[in-house]
């Protein structure tokens, strides 16, 4: 573990907190994409399957655990609550996510380390991760006002990836840990889908004013 | 090996 990880795994962790505090106390999810975050759950039981086949660390279990629950527990909430689900941009949120989920199945079919059922829902959900914020970056631009705790949970989320990156840079040349171009590409691919995004947060976060993503 | 390797992140 090293410290662009764990702000890496703190980062993503303080954005799924984030979501969830914001949808139970202002009862609303207006501007939260469904299907992002049905993607999320996808890409966490696809990749956590070897939580119950190999134990890492009390902290790799937990973390499991905790992104798994919250990312069900954000889309119940979107699906099913009943004040909650009124607030639902269902008319913006328009993104076929499952178009998405068939090529990069197939990717991860021809490229992966190597061809076993956990690789391959591994590295599948390496990719899916990379594509999964497309929804929410495009109901962003379609919601006029963006409030801040949705700004700050878009933020933490694409943080989350490019501290991993600075993670994996320092792992192949602290720990002479070998090249994982799987991850290095989909972790590029995810960080730079956050670009403009990062752009336009920072800058209204500099100016003091109301974060706005050109139409 | 490459599990142990790229497969103790989250």
């Amino acid at each position: 573990m090293n410290i662009f990880r764990l702000a890496g795994d703190m980062s993503h962790l303080l954005s799924v907190i984030l979501l969830l505090l914001k949808i139970r106390t202002t009862k609303s999810c207006a501007g939260i994409s469904l299907k992002t975050q049905e993607l999320y759950v996808v890409v966490f039981l696809a990749r956590y399957l070897n939580l119950f086949t190999r134990y890492y660390s009390f902290y790799n279990t937990v973390m499991k655990l905790v992104f798994i629950a919250t990312s069900v527990c954000i889309v119940w909430y979107m699906r099913f609550h009943k004040v909650v689900k009124q607030t639902y941009n269902k008319d913006l949120d328009t993104f076929r996510h499952y178009v998405v989920i068939p090529p990069c199945f197939l990717l991860a079919l021809l490229v992966h380390h190597e061809f076993t059922v956990m690789e391959v829902l591994w590295t599948f959900s390496l990719y899916l991760e990379a594509v999964a914020i497309l929804p929410q970056l495009i109901l962003l631009q379609r919601t006029r006002n963006i409030d801040n705790l949705t700004g700050n949970y878009i933020f933490l989320l694409g943080a989350y990836r490019a501290l991993y990156l600075l993670n994996w840079i320092y792992r192949f040349f602290m720990e002479k840990a070998q090249a994982r171009w799987i991850s290095w590409i989909s972790g590029l691919v995810q960080t730079a889908l956050y670009a403009d995004f990062f752009y336009y947060y920072i800058k209204s976060w500099k100016n003091n004013e109301k974060l706005k993503l050109p139409a | 090996s490459s599990d142990s390797e790229s497969h103790d992140e989250l």
